[in-house]
């Protein structure tokens, strides 16, 4: 599970 | 995890998100509050807080565009002037 979390892309951040 | 109500006091609700659905923060993370936006307004939002519901609509599964519309059609709409936001201060997909 740990090492798909690490795998996993940033988030883009969106202002609301 | 805690129901906060965020009246729509300002033109803008104020809040940046991050994460969503296949990205390393699963589900919406507020990274930032806006001085004098209705977030900021309300007092019960805080940078950290993990977005569980929106007005009961859950975002778990909902990719970052998806959840940013949703709270932004939360704030858009004329049904109903507060924002009922399901938070928890838990960074973790639950």
């Amino acid at each position: 599970v740990r090492e798909k979390r690490l795998t996993l892309p940033p988030s883009e951040i969106t202002m609301l | 995890s805690a129901l906060m109500r965020v009246a729509k006091s300002a033109s803008t609700l104020g809040i940046a998100i991050e994460g969503g659905a296949n990205t390393r923060q699963p589900l919406p993370r507020i990274v930032t509050i806006q001085r004098g936006g209705s977030a900021h307004n309300s007092g019960q939002l805080k940078v950290g807080q993990v977005i569980l519901e929106v007005n009961g609509v859950s975002l778990r599964g909902k990719e970052h565009r998806e959840a940013a519309r949703l709270i932004a059609e939360a704030f858009k709409t004329k049904e109903k002037d507060y924002i009922d936001f399901l938070i928890t201060e838990l960074n973790v997909a639950l």
